[in-house]
């Protein structure tokens, strides 16, 4: 019953694009879930997908088991700190790392297990006043932190055992960076967001800062999901936290945005709103904003204010699917799977729902 | 997105912004 309440609302979407229930887990320990994400588990030249699920003083992985049912493994507790954030590390097997803090990010630990002998560790990346993360390929990790006005952009590499002694450091801008996005097509290349609304251009092998591209001030506080470069040309999605439903226009929760990194101009190609109008309000029944969202290839999800889980196909700039707030709580998280078509939408109560998409 | 818009592209934009950057 609890799984026909949760099929997904289609809003004019093709069939091939809707979200399909898969399978469901829940966990006991009644502890607020605060975020959930993926890991390949690597055995025996195997791989095999899990998910991990944090609350604020623990991370569980769970592997699956017959019949669409999870297994929870293990449980890393991580003591005083709270857990605020998973950070995955894009095409790395038995390796997820975390964010611990408050408001901010203070602490950076790897979770490690081990496929050989099941153990399980953890181990310290990084403290500091950390303003942005984000795992990069090749068991990388990138981070940006204050020390009073200077600004750090440091990638560490990681090893099993945590923090590799080499790193490097990226020239910072003078701006605080927010967010950073990998660039796909082109590996030496990072690009991040700034409190200014700058877009900026690393070289990850020289550690240069190439460009800074302002993306205007009519959307505050874009942050950078993904990067993809095509002729010539540098395309950002962006994602604006607060965005509000508007009778005119309606505001982009994401765009598409196409730079010209030799001359930084830009030009907005995609935009992707908030449901509006008829349908979308006879669905959520409210006027809703943007609380967080994720962007895999060019689908983004993102939960909203009302409770619901709102799929966008960026490269048309249309909702693909809706879940509306189940019928135990709302949603209040959204990831993607890391290398698949799944959707993972969990509710505060550590309910986590695995679509198809 | 048009050179009008963007300005002259340059496919080796990566290249030619590491060559001209303060290393």
């Amino acid at each position: 019953d609890v799984a026909e309440q949760w099929t997904p609302v289609l809003l004019d979407g093709p069939t091939e694009e809707s979200l399909q229930l898969v399978s469901k887990l829940k966990d006991s320990s009644n502890s607020c879930a605060v975020d959930v994400s993926t890991m390949w588990w690597e055995a025996g030249g195997c791989r095999e997908f899990c998910v991990v699920t944090a609350c604020e003083s623990s991370v569980s992985l769970w592997k699956p088991l017959a019949s669409d049912r999870w297994h929870k493994v293990y449980t890393w507790q991580v003591g005083e700190i709270p857990v605020i954030q998973i950070i995955p590390l894009p095409d790395t097997g038995n390796l997820v790392c975390i964010a611990l803090g408050d408001l901010e990010i203070a602490e950076i630990r790897l979770l490690f297990c081990s496929s050989e002998n099941d153990s399980f560790k953890q181990s310290l990346v990084k403290t500091g006043t950390i303003k942005a993360v984000l795992g990069l390929k090749g068991r990388r990790l990138v981070s940006s932190s204050r020390t009073g006005q200077e600004q750090q952009v440091e990638i560490v590499w990681l090893s099993e055992t945590g923090r590799s002694k080499d790193g490097q450091t990226l020239m910072p801008p003078e701006e605080t960076v927010l967010a950073f996005a990998e660039v796909e097509g082109m590996r030496d290349a990072l690009v991040g967001t700034t409190t200014v609304n700058d877009v900026v251009v690393w070289n990850l092998r020289t550690g240069q800062l190439l460009k800074k591209m302002h993306v205007g001030y009519s959307y505050p506080a874009s942050i950078c999901h993904r990067a993809y470069s095509d002729s010539g040309l540098l395309f950002v999605v962006l994602s604006h936290p607060h965005a509000k439903e508007s009778e005119s226009c309606g505001n982009p929760v994401f765009r598409v945005i196409a730079f010209n990194p030799r001359t930084a101009r830009s030009a907005a190609v995609v935009f992707s709103s908030l449901p509006a109008g008829h349908s979308g309000r006879q669905v959520l029944g409210k006027i809703h904003g943007y609380l967080e969202g994720d962007v895999q290839d060019a689908s983004a999800a993102a939960v909203l204010t009302s409770g619901a889980v709102v799929v966008w196909d960026l490269l048309l700039g249309r909702c693909t699917a809706l879940l509306p707030p189940g019928p135990t709580g709302h949603w209040a998280l959204a990831r993607w799977a890391t290398g698949s078509a799944c959707l993972l939408a969990g509710q505060r109560d550590g309910t986590i729902c695995l679509y198809r998409y | 997105c048009s050179e009008s818009d963007l300005g002259p592209i340059s496919l080796n934009w990566f290249e030619e912004l590491s060559a001209e950057a303060p290393p």
